[in-house]
Parts: C-alpha cells; sequence; structure tokens
C-alpha cells in the first residue's frame, strides 16, 4: 500500500 | 456505492443543466461566471492527475467530461452569451478563495507533492466555489428556477459524498480526511440555499429569498 491516498474519487 | 454512484451521476446531470439552460435560452442572465471559472480550476488542478493516474475508464471518462464542459461553459459565457448586466453583479472577491485555498493546500496535503498539494488545492476550493454564485443569488433576489435545479444538483454532488465516505470508512477503512473536511465544509456553504431550494422550489413558488 502507498503512503499516499488512492484518489480514486471524482 | 450507490451514494457515491448517486453523487456523481447529479454532478454529472448539474452541468447537463447548466449547459442545457444556456443553449436553449441562448442566455448566462443569473450565472455567475466568476464560479464558472473557479470551477475550472477546480478540475484541472484536480483531475489532471489523469495524465500520470489510472483508476479506471468511467474515472478517465467523467475527468474528461467535467475538464472540457467546464471550459466549454467558460467559452460560452465569455464569447457567445457575453451578459454585461450580469457581469456588473458578480462581483465576489475570488483571488481570496483561490488564495486561501493554496495556503490552506500547503498546509493540509497527504505528502508535500506537486500533485498532492493541487489535489488539495482543488479539494479546498471546490469547497467555496459556489460562493459567488450564491452572493449573485443574494444581490438579485430571485433566480430562474433551472438555475436553482442547477446549483442543488452541485451540491447534493458532494453531499451525496458524505454517506459514501462513512460507508467506505466501514467497509473498507478507508478515511479520506481532507475530502471528507472540505466535503463537510462545502455542504455547510450549501445549507442555507437547499433549505429555501426545498421550501420554495419543490413547492412550486418562484425562488425568492427571504
Amino acid at each position: 500500500k502507498s503512503d499516499t491516498l488512492d484518489h480514486d474519487e471524482l | 456505492n450507490i451514494f457515491r454512484a448517486a453523487g456523481d451521476l447529479s454532478h454529472l446531470i448539474s452541468i447537463l443543466i447548466l449547459l442545457n439552460t444556456i443553449q436553449k435560452s441562448r442566455s448566462i442572465a443569473g450565472i455567475s461566471l466568476k464560479t464558472q471559472i473557479l470551477y475550472v480550476l477546480v478540475f484541472l488542478t484536480r483531475y489532471l492527475d489523469l495524465t500520470y493516474r489510472y483508476v479506471s475508464i468511467y474515472n478517465t471518462l467523467m475527468k474528461l467530461f467535467f475538464i472540457s464542459s467546464s471550459i466549454y461553459i467558460v467559452y460560452l459565457m465569455i464569447y457567445k452569451f457575453k451578459n454585461t448586466e450580469t457581469e456588473q453583479i458578480d462581483t465576489f472577491p475570488i483571488e481570496y478563495l483561490i488564495g486561501g485555498s493554496f495556503i490552506l493546500s500547503l498546509i493540509f496535503n497527504y505528502k508535500f507533492q506537486f500533485g498532492e498539494i493541487l489535489w488539495s488545492f482543488s479539494l479546498w476550493l471546490e469547497s467555496v466555489a459556489i460562493l459567488p454564485q450564491l452572493f449573485m443569488l443574494q444581490r438579485t433576489g430571485e433566480a430562474r428556477t433551472l438555475t436553482t435545479h442547477y446549483i442543488f444538483a452541485l451540491g447534493a454532488y458532494r453531499t451525496l459524498y458524505i454517506p459514501n465516505w462513512i460507508f467506505r470508512w466501514i467497509s473498507e477503512g478507508r478515511v479520506d480526511y481532507l475530502a471528507i473536511f472540505t466535503g463537510i465544509v462545502q455542504t455547510i456553504i450549501y445549507s442555507d440555499f437547499f433549505y429555501i431550494y426545498y421550501h420554495r422550489v419543490l413547492k412550486g413558488f418562484k425562488f425568492e429569498l427571504p
């Protein structure tokens, strides 16, 4: 898991 | 999940209502150019990540749609249906919104990186981008029903994201505190409008501010 959040929203 | 889908749908509908209103009435009366310019900034800074981050075909298409439609709307407002009367009451000082969002994005971000700061900036800016439009409504005291539907659908998008975040927190353990906080700020800014919208527009009265 990456240390930044996955920006998967709009 | 259903909330996120409904939120995205409502976001999409808001843009379609706005485009349809402008094209049909061939007028941009009562629509804040400043708010629309802020949305171009929001979409550009948030969605340019589509050049280096792939999420899904849905995600990519939506991002492309929001970027292109927002630019197209500003183009229509400036070149095709220019309205000096509306411009004269569109006086909200947006440089403060942009400056404030920029400072907040430097303080609050997931990583001090260009892309992450842009992402945070777009969240902060989006939360206040409707202010020039609401300010204009307040000055004129009334609005065309379609304009109020547009603002409602736009506000509903972020409001519907709130249960989506709760859902994702429970089901995935995912918490995007920046998006949640700015989403709540945005919903609070809309709350007064939602209230009047519910009491007047939905009951068939003209949208007039008390």
